[in-house]
This record gives structure tokens, C-alpha cells and sequence, in this order.
């Protein structure tokens, strides 16, 4: 169960610092690429947000989640959480 | 709509409100389930050549090609990425993986809001009338991020982020979720830039009424919006084996009960279940319900589900009563059975009738819509309810609009009911909801975003708050059908919505985005948590002292710690002060302040007690210092505060809480 769970993919949505993106990268969409796959091998981005927030959405294990967290120019990794119509 | 425009005054004068082709200027973009664009309620007929300012597109897919587009609904697009990653690949025999409403939902808030004007329009011979939205020059552009699975946060931040990129002036989101920390809300940070980039955002504030501390969607830069009812009514007339007569709400359209007596039975007595009087599935006794009239308790499963298992179970009819929870508010359904629904009073009075009665018999009928309904609005009761518990010095919800037994469009894809087993297929249905209270303010925003479009969106939103009213005209606040009691801000935020006069408010409380990141610091952010809201950098200096009072809010929460006080002492009073900014919109003129307070407990002084506007866009600051007497933890008060010129009148809520 335990390891099922850390196993487990949720969708996250990772806010980025984009005025810190690193020089070695053209644009934010590589560097957003190479944040992700330098925590997942598999992971896929959903999308990149580039208006109202900076960043992208794409499924992590909890533990991809906590390391793409301790990486420089990430802002937050949060959860997605599901809405219900009123 | 129907009766929602001349309840709300839209159709007295229309040299008052803002010319059409101005209101054609103004882009709505709603997220939720999609549209039905074949409805007439999408007719372009009149409308001006799409603003030059749009640059959205017509996502086409399964049942939408670019031809669902036109000049009424000029954009629209679909997210399905975080759904499909939760729910596996969209099967496209279910639901359309296209900008199509397959539900009902997405249809009909968005012809609330802006739905061209259709005559005739009717739910089976009910509320029959001129359908058209609140604001019905307006464009819509439809972004669907609700699926019959949900609605995923990554889909509509993607949405939100599309929607402000293609140029809407206002958002409409008729859903919620739980209230984490704005910096956790990803529906409340996108708003946030979406409101910085000059659009008006307004939610839904949740059906989870008539608890207390129930809101959802309670950001200061997200317009918040509660549900009252409309002058209007599906009356069904009940008459019980004793000869006692009552009334209540139906839709039903079908084959009517006899004209005679029937068997009536309480469900709680026709089931095994300890929760049998809720008609839940499986749990009613064919044998005891046969041919009879069935009393069903609300809550527990959808009514509409409740009016099948009765049907089901071979039941002739249902009475559909109203628990404690609901008091006396009585929400029509086009259920597939004869049905009625009935207040918690009417209900109980036929349960112990059934009780006293070895044979009871009962009857009803129905098919008529009565308007003229007082008192009204009243409060839903379903209506989520503050304090805020996320931030309480910000009183919330904002205000309330109409939300019981809407008439609007909806899709050919379902039934009324939205039941699998409802085959019937209508361009209009009632349903009720703060998903439907929402889109009035959005479709009201635009008129007002039409008439002044230089506005920020707290300006507008200032606007519907300090013209809304909360008594009625007789001088009474009005009513929350749940209690039968007066209502509170807690319930009604600034009162209903008076859209005539929000077009004119006088002054209004602006708020800029600056003042916003004053209010992260106030909330003790770090710079970190304050970037992942706003983007930017900003730095709380720590010389300051950060008021959360101090946000110009068109309304006003008073927090009070109550003093534990040893030695049984008298505790001195608690002294706060807030500041407020007045804009001027209107010509020069001098307002006089006063304040109505329903509680000896605190004592209000507004330092100036008057201000004078020489020219348009002057600002004038005042300060309110309440002086609160020590009350017992829970204690809730209030009152209101108006600034007024003869001409305008800028009101305020109060609420004061001790804690």
C-alpha cells in the first residue's frame, strides 16, 4: 500500500520564478522541460501557463513532486484540486 | 431568463442603461460545461461585427465545428488534459470532447449572463416569457473545464490563462472547491493576475447554506455571489383526506394525478432502512407504495433521484418535504412523477396528518407560474453563508442575486432532470443554485464594464455592492427562508443586486493591485508565497504596520477578540480603526455619512462625517473607529453605514464578530 502510494501520480501545477530562469535556456518552455525531466523520466507536460501564472501542470509521484520542489526557480508545486459546479 | 430582467428593473428604461452596441463590446468568458450553440438563445441577429479587441478562437471537436461560432458566441474552447490524466481518454460515446454541453450547466449560465432575447421561451408551460441574459448584447466565449467526472484545477487555470490571453472583460465561474490559502488556490491565483490585467472575476459562493462559515471562492480580488429568489412561483395546490389544504412548488408536466383522493404514505414507514424517509435508491417497499403518494424528506440524494426511486417503486406521486435545514424554501424540479415540494412547516403537518389517519388519502395538482410572489427576493437556503473563515476581516459573500428557479437555455444532450432515464429534450429548464446567481453579476458587470469601460474591476464590483439593497421597501431586511428570520451581511454581504442604480453608484471603493500585495503582507506572506500569487517580487517592509482592515473593501468585518478578563473585572472596550478611500464617479457634490447600528455593543464614529468631490476620479479618505464593548465569544452584530449626497447613497455592511 505503502509503496502503491509513492508510486502513485497526481497532477501538480508548478508555479515558476520566471525572473530567474537560468541563462543556459532560450525560453521558459525548455526550461520548464528540463525542470521536469530532470525530477521524471516519464512525466508529460499537461500545459504551460503563461498569463495569469508562470509555470506548467504534469503528474509526479509525491517524491518527483518534493524533488522538483527543492529546485532553484520553483515557486511551489501545488496539488491540483478537483472543483465541483454549483 | 424570463422575469429575472424586469425583476431586476432591466427592462424599465433602456435610455438608462448603456446602448447595445456598447454592450456588444464586452466579452464574458464562462467556464464550465460547454454551450449548445444551436439554441436561438446564441442568435447573433443585430449584433455588430466581432470587437476588434478578441483573439480567441472556435475550438471545434465532436458536435462543434466553426460554424457553432458566430457573433453572439465568439469564442470557445475545451480542456480536458487533467481530466483525461485523472480519468483515463474522454469516451467520446459519453460526453464530447469538443466546447458541446453535454449537461445542461454551461448553457445555462451563460444565457443568464448574455443570452440574446427569445420569446416564448418555457419549461414545459412554465415561467413562460422573453428569455434574454442580463446583459444581452454581450459576447460569450464558452471555456469547458467541467466533464462528467468534474472539474480539475489544471484544466480551468489553463482556461483562466486562455480566456485572459484572448481578451475577455469579464469571468464567470459557477464552481468551487475547498478554501485553502490563497497562495494553495490555484482558481484564486489565477483571478488574481486575471483581476490585475483588468477583468472582472465573479464566483459562485457554494450551496453549502444555510451553514455558517460555508463560502467558497472568498478572495477580495474574486467577486463572491449568494442566491435570493425571484417574485415568482410554481404554486401546486395539496389537499389532504381531513380536507386541510396546502400549497407548494412543481414542474411536473406529465399525466396528472386523479382528481380524487389517493394513498398517501410516509416513506419513512414504507422502507427497512434507517434512513428510509429520504428515498434513497433500494430503499423503498414496492408493496406499502404501490399507487400511493409518497413523502420523501430532502437531503441525502438529489431530489430529482428521489422522484425516480419512487416511480421506481411503483409510487403514483411524491411530496417532497423540506427537513430543518431548508425551512420553508421550496425549489421547483421538473421531476418525471407527479411531485411537489413542500417548507419544512407544510411538511410536517402532513406527516403527523399521515399519522393520526388509519386510510390517509391526499391530492394535488399543478401547472400554474404565479409572479407578484412577496416577500422577495428572500435568501436561499441553500445560499453559502460567511463569516470568512479564511480571512475573516473580509466580509463575504459580496452580495446576493436571483438563484431559485431560474428559467434559462440548456442542452439538447439531456433531459431537465439531467436523469439518464429522461428522455425529454427542452431549450430551456429551471434549476436553482449560486451557479446561477453568478452569472447575473457577470452579465450585470458587463452592462456596467459597457457603461463606464475604464472601470477597474473592483470599481464595478464596488458599484453592484454600495447600490445593492438589504431590507425591502417597507424598511424590513430581507428574509432568510431558512430561518424565516431578517438576514445578515453573513448572508446577503451587501444586500441583492439593483443594477440600475450600480450604473450610477456616485462614488466607489477602488482597489488597485498594489493595495492587494499591502493585504498579502497584512496576511503575513512571505515574499515567496506573495510571488506564486502575483508573479512579481515584493517585499513587505518590516518597518510597517499591515492592517488587513485597511483594504478598501466596499464592505466592513470587525473581528473581536473577546478579553478574558481575571478577577471577574470589567474588561475595557476594544478599540479598532479602518480606513477607507472614496472615488468620485459622478459630478462634484458633498456627502453626509451616517450610520444605523442594530447593537448598543459598539459605538461608530466616521471621522470626516463629511466629504466633498469637486471633479470626477477625486479621491477622499474617512476613517471608522468602532468602539466594541466586551461581549461573549460568538456574539455576532451588526450594522451599516451609508454615505449619501441626496442623490447617490454608498452603503456598507457591518459585521461585527467576537471571538
Amino acid at each position: 500500500e505503502k509503496t502503491n502510494q509513492k508510486l502513485k501520480k497526481k497532477t501538480y501545477i508548478i508555479h515558476m520564478d520566471r525572473t530567474n530562469m537560468p541563462q543556459a535556456f532560450d525560453d521558459h518552455f525548455q526550461w520548464y522541460d528540463s525542470s521536469l525531466k530532470s525530477v521524471s523520466d516519464s512525466a508529460q507536460m499537461l500545459y504551460s501557463y503563461s498569463t495569469v501564472i508562470h509555470g506548467f501542470s504534469t503528474r509526479l509521484t509525491v517524491e518527483e513532486a518534493e524533488l522538483m520542489e527543492k529546485r532553484e526557480g520553483i515557486l511551489a508545486v501545488i496539488p491540483e484540486a478537483k472543483y465541483e459546479l454549483h | 431568463t424570463t422575469r429575472t430582467p424586469e425583476f431586476l428593473g432591466l427592462g424599465k428604461s433602456d435610455s438608462f442603461f448603456p446602448a447595445s452596441v456598447k454592450v456588444g463590446e464586452v466579452i464574458i468568458g464562462i467556464l464550465d460545461t460547454g454551450v449548445w450553440p444551436e439554441l436561438e438563445s446564441f442568435n447573433d441577429a443585430g449584433l455588430g461585427p466581432v470587437p476588434t479587441s478578441w483573439k480567441g478562437e472556435c475550438e471545434v471537436g465532436k458536435n462543434f465545428s466553426s460554424s457553432s461560432c458566430n457573433r453572439k458566441l465568439i469564442g470557445a474552447r475545451y480542456f480536458a488534459k487533467g481530466y483525461e490524466s485523472a480519468f483515463g481518454p474522454i469516451d467520446e460515446s459519453q460526453e464530447s470532447k469538443s466546447p458541446k454541453d453535454d449537461d445542461g450547466h454551461g448553457t445555462h449560465t451563460s444565457t443568464t449572463a448574455a443570452g440574446s432575447a427569445v420569446t416564448g421561451a418555457n419549461l414545459f408551460g412554465y415561467a413562460s416569457g422573453t428569455a434574454r441574459g442580463m446583459a444581452a448584447q454581450a459576447r460569450v466565449a464558452t471555456y469547458k473545464v467541467c466533464w462528467l467526472g468534474g472539474c480539475f484545477g489544471s484544466d480551468i487555470l489553463a482556461a483562466i490563462d486562455k480566456a485572459v490571453e484572448d481578451g475577455v472583460n469579464v469571468l464567470s465561474l459557477s464552481l468551487g472547491g475547498s478554501s485553502p490559502d490563497y497562495y494553495r488556490d490555484n482558481v484564486a491565483i489565477g483571478a488574481f493576475s486575471a483581476a490585475a490585467q483588468g477583468v472582472f472575476v465573479s464566483c459562485s459562493a457554494g450551496n453549502g447554506g444555510p451553514s455558517s462559515g460555508s463560502l467558497s471562492n472568498v478572495a477580495p480580488w474574486i467577486t463572491t455571489v449568494g442566491a435570493g429568489t425571484l417574485d415568482r412561483d410554481f404554486p401546486a395546490y395539496i389537499t389532504l383526506g381531513n380536507g386541510k389544504k396546502f400549497t407548494g412548488e412543481s414542474l411536473y408536466s406529465g399525466k396528472p394525478l386523479p382528481d380524487s383522493l389517493v394513498p398517501i404514505v410516509y416513506a419513512a414507514h414504507a422502507s427497512n432502512s434507517t434512513s428510509g424517509s429520504s428515498c434513497l435508491t433500494g430503499t423503498l417497499n414496492p408493496a406499502k407504495v404501490a399507487g400511493k403518494i409518497v413523502v420523501c424528506d430532502r437531503g441525502g440524494n438529489s431530489r430529482v433521484q428521489k422522484g425516480v426511486v419512487v416511480k421506481e417503486a411503483g409510487g403514483a406521486g411524491m411530496i417532497l418535504a423540506n427537513t430543518e435545514t431548508y425551512g420553508e424554501e421550496e425549489l421547483a424540479d421538473a421531476h418525471l412523477l407527479p411531485a411537489a415540494a413542500v417548507g419544512q412547516k407544510t411538511g410536517d403537518a402532513i406527516k403527523s396528518y399521515i399519522s393520526s389517519d388509519a386510510n390517509p388519502t391526499a391530492k394535488f395538482s399543478t401547472g400554474t407560474t404565479r409572479l407578484g410572489v412577496q416577500p422577495s427576493p428572500v435568501v436561499a437556503a441553500f445560499s453559502s453563508r460567511g463569516p470568512n473563515l479564511l480571512t475573516p476581516h473580509i466580509l463575504k459573500p459580496d452580495l446576493i442575486a436571483p438563484g431559485v428557479n431560474i428559467l434559462a437555455g440548456w442542452t439538447g444532450a439531456a433531459g431537465p432532470t439531467g436523469l439518464d432515464g429522461d428522455k425529454r429534450r427542452v431549450a430551456f429548464n429551471i434549476i436553482s443554485g449560486t451557479s446561477m446567481s453568478c452569472p447575473h453579476i457577470s452579465g450585470l458587470a458587463a452592462l456596467v464594464k459597457a457603461a463606464h469601460p475604464d472601470w477597474s474591476p473592483a470599481a464595478i464590483r464596488s458599484a453592484l455592492m454600495t447600490t445593492a439593497y438589504s431590507t425591502y421597501k417597507n424598511g424590513e431586511a430581507i428574509q432568510d427562508i431558512s430561518s424565516g428570520l431578517p438576514s445578515t451581511p453573513f448572508d446577503i454581504g451587501a444586500g441583492h443586486v439593483n443594477p440600475g442604480a450600480a450604473l450610477d453608484p456616485g462614488l466607489v471603493y477602488d482597489t488597485t493591485t498594489d493595495d492587494y500585495f499591502v493585504f498579502l503582507c497584512a496576511l503575513n506572506y512571505t515574499s515567496l508565497q506573495i510571488k506564486v500569487i502575483a508573479k512579481k517580487d515584493f517585499t513587505c517592509s518590516a518597518s510597517k504596520n499591515y492592517k488587513l482592515e485597511d483594504l478598501n473593501y466596499p464592505s466592513f468585518a470587525v473581528p473581536l477578540e473577546t478579553p478574558s478578563v481575571r478577577g471577574g473585572g470589567d474588561a475595557a472596550p476594544t478599540t479598532v480603526k479602518y480606513t477607507r478611500t472614496l472615488t468620485n464617479k459622478a459630478a462634484s457634490s458633498t456627502y453626509k455619512v451616517s450610520e444605523t447600528s442594530k447593537s448598543p455593543s459598539v459605538k461608530i464614529v466616521v471621522e470626516p462625517e463629511s466629504l466633498s468631490f469637486a471633479e470626477e476620479n477625486e479621491q477622499k479618505s474617512y476613517t471608522v473607529t468602532f468602539i466594541a464593548s466586551p461581549m461573549p465569544s460568538g456574539t455576532e452584530s451588526f450594522a451599516r453605514l451609508e454615505w449619501s449626497d441626496g442623490k447617490h447613497i454608498v452603503g456598507s455592511p457591518i459585521a461585527f464578530t467576537w471571538t
